[in-house]
């Protein structure tokens, strides 16, 4: 399986995933990579995820998706408490202040938190695999529960790696 | 003004010593070409979507990942192809499964997302989409590699779980 998340200069994400299945598969079988939300999924609001690996238990969690819903629900309720805060303070908050407040809301360890507890999740009930995500806020990681994971970044400030283990 | 971009070619047991140095140098040297794909799109101010899709095709070409040319075998010895792409900006999305004649099903499921009123096709319909959406068509041999091959034998002889990825080189 090989997958590809992007965030571009206008803050967009974007997704994708594809593969060849599993060797020998029988039965018309079908994994979680073409599947919204279990192996692949974009928002704009939240996150960007492709996943590899074990797809029946990807799609049984629904990873990609319920990784999607947590970063976003945290965000959005600490920014509105941030706002309602400010607001309080009699800071009147525009629109402009209001998304900075969103993109700022969480940080890297915290969205890397919510990755690694859905994919325990997944873990928990017997899956194995590994997934890359970015935010459009900037967040960008990995997770994986092999032992090994071909992958690589790249960033408009230079930075570019690849690894495997 | 910032891009990023990230991906991956899979995961399994690919622990130091089992893969061999001229299979590891491979895959390395794919993702740093997928990386450079798709660093060119986002680097000229190109969209995150178009980002992702090159990236990909780089790896499908590819035949050390399970993808386009290098995807495994299934138990009859045909090779069925899946991808999906989405657009965080409106979550528009397209995705293909059990495609066997486009040489780049990543473009499929992005035709899927564009020229199409549905979000996933399968089998024969989406090879027929593919056909009638003019992109590349190859015969299904073209997606296997001899080394595939070997693994699918590898697999038959053996009794292994239906989950034991690192038999099933998924």
């Amino acid at each position: 399986t090989v997958g590809a998340v992007a965030r571009d200069v206008h803050g967009h994400v974007a997704a994708g995933t594809s593969t060849g299945g599993l060797t020998g598969k029988r039965y018309g079988r079908i994994g979680d990579s073409p599947l919204i939300g279990a192996g692949t999924y974009a928002d704009d609001r939240s996150c960007a995820i492709s996943a590899t690996g074990a797809g029946e238990y990807f799609i049984r969690v629904g990873v990609a998706h319920e990784i999607c819903t947590r970063i976003r629900l945290k965000a959005e309720a600490r920014a509105e408490f941030l706002a309602h805060e400010a607001e309080r303070g009699g800071t009147i908050l525009d629109e402009a202040a209001r998304a900075k407040l969103l993109a700022t809301a969480l940080t890297g360890d915290e969205v890397q938190e919510i990755v690694d507890a859905v994919m325990a999740e997944m873990v928990g009930l017997g899956g194995t695999g590994g997934l890359i995500y970015l935010t459009p806020w900037g967040h960008q990681g990995y997770a994986f529960h092999t032992p090994g994971m071909y992958r690589g970044m790249a960033s408009s400030d230079g930075a570019r790696s690849v690894a495997v283990y | 003004s910032r891009w990023s971009l990230v991906i991956h070619g899979g995961s399994g047991r690919f622990e130091r010593g089992r893969l061999s140095a001229e299979t590891e140098a491979g895959a390395r040297a794919g993702l740093e070409r997928a990386l450079a794909a798709g660093s060119a799109v986002l680097a000229a101010g190109g969209n995150a979507l178009d980002a992702v899709q090159a990236a990909i095709v780089v790896l499908e070409d590819d035949p050390h990942f399970n993808a386009g040319h290098g995807s495994v075998y299934t138990y009859e010895g045909k090779i069925e192809l899946d991808a999906a792409v989405m657009n965080g900006a409106d979550r528009a999305a397209g995705a293909i499964a059990r495609a066997h004649h486009t040489k780049n099903p990543i473009l499929l499921a992005r035709k899927v997302l564009e020229d199409s009123p549905h979000v996933l096709l399968s089998g024969e319909g989406a090879d027929r989409f593919s056909a009638e959406s003019g992109l590349v068509q190859v015969e299904n041999a073209y997606f296997g590699t001899p080394e595939r091959k070997r693994q699918l034998d590898e697999m038959k002889a053996k009794t292994s779980g239906w989950f034991d990825i690192d038999m099933k080189y998924g």
